[in-house]
């Protein structure tokens, strides 16, 4: 985030961080137990499921802490319209876990909106890891920035014609203080407060750079994917737990009479 | 296990723990 400013512990519970290799490529959000919303283009065609680790709970990302909870991903949905009518359209993911996330005070889940929000008046910020300065400098520290939704015929003039924005798309930015998201923000949730509740109304997608006021932060809409997100979380269900137990194959039944006997005969 | 209290929210696909209700609220 550029002009962001350090967030802290509790603040935004359901934040996500999401590492390929051991680093922090995304953000995300908490939805419930098992699932995470995130932006599609943080899962490329080339990478492995097995290479992503999911945190949450954690703040500083050098500083993994007693809340903090790590999660492998059992698999990820990708909006079928992603990159179909643009190059970044259909921004969506939804990520869900092999093992359940426990909820704290440090973790929790984030709303989704009613599909009716009317977005005028609201109090909007966003979070995340992304790079700090458009020289590429980073931190470990999640930043805050309160963000100024900029309507969307608006944000069209300013990106003019080299970059459409589709319908699904909402823009925000804080053109006078140069607040907007950047690289390593994408995925991570744009919130606004409606009567004492967050709701979760974007997702970071994409911009034209960071830091030149005139190209606002562009986010999935998450109102238009109402429906697709709510069908899947209802339908599929949680991933296979494996839990300990005592084999009692023929071949662990072996071992174990095999080193009770090891054990008689040494008495 | 948090402490929140359940079925609040309608737009919670979280069960039984309420959504977008942080402890720490910002100013």
């Amino acid at each position: 985030l550029l002009g962001g400013e350090f967030a802290r512990d509790r603040k935004w519970p359901w934040q996500v961080s999401l590492h390929y290799s051991g680093f922090h490529i995304c953000g995300g959000s908490i939805l419930s137990a098992y699932w995470v919303l995130s932006a599609a283009h943080c899962f490329d065609r080339g990478k492995k499921l097995e290479t992503y680790d999911i945190y949450v709970g954690i703040t500083n990302l050098e500083k993994a802490n007693r809340h903090t909870q790590w999660f492998e991903i059992y698999q990820v949905i990708i909006h079928p319209t992603f990159q179909m009518y643009h190059p970044i359209g259909g921004d969506v993911a939804l990520v869900q876990l092999k093992s359940a996330i426990v909820f704290s005070d440090f973790v929790l889940p984030i709303c989704l909106p009613p599909s009716d929000l009317y977005l005028i008046n609201l109090s909007c910020w966003t979070t995340g890891w992304g790079m700090i300065s458009p020289q590429g400098e980073t931190g470990n520290e999640l930043l805050e920035a309160q963000l100024p939704l900029i309507p969307r015929f608006q944000c069209q003039l300013l990106y003019g014609l080299s970059s459409y924005l589709l319908p699904e798309m909402l823009c925000a930015a804080d053109i006078k203080t140069m607040k907007n998201v950047c690289e390593g923000d994408s995925g991570s949730p744009l919130v606004c407060k409606q009567n004492q509740t967050w709701l979760q109304i974007g997702i970071v997608s994409w911009g034209r750079g960071c830091a030149q006021p005139l190209y606002p932060g562009v986010f999935a809409n998450v109102s238009y994917f109402l429906s697709w997100i709510r069908y899947h979380l209802q339908i599929i269900p949680n991933p296979p737990q494996i839990l300990p137990s005592l084999s009692s194959s023929p071949k662990n039944t072996l071992i174990i009479f095999v080193t009770i006997m090891g054990h008689l005969l040494v008495l | 296990v948090s402490r929140r209290h359940p079925k609040s929210q309608a737009n919670s696909l979280s069960g039984d723990v309420a959504c977008g209700q942080p402890v720490l609220q910002g100013k």
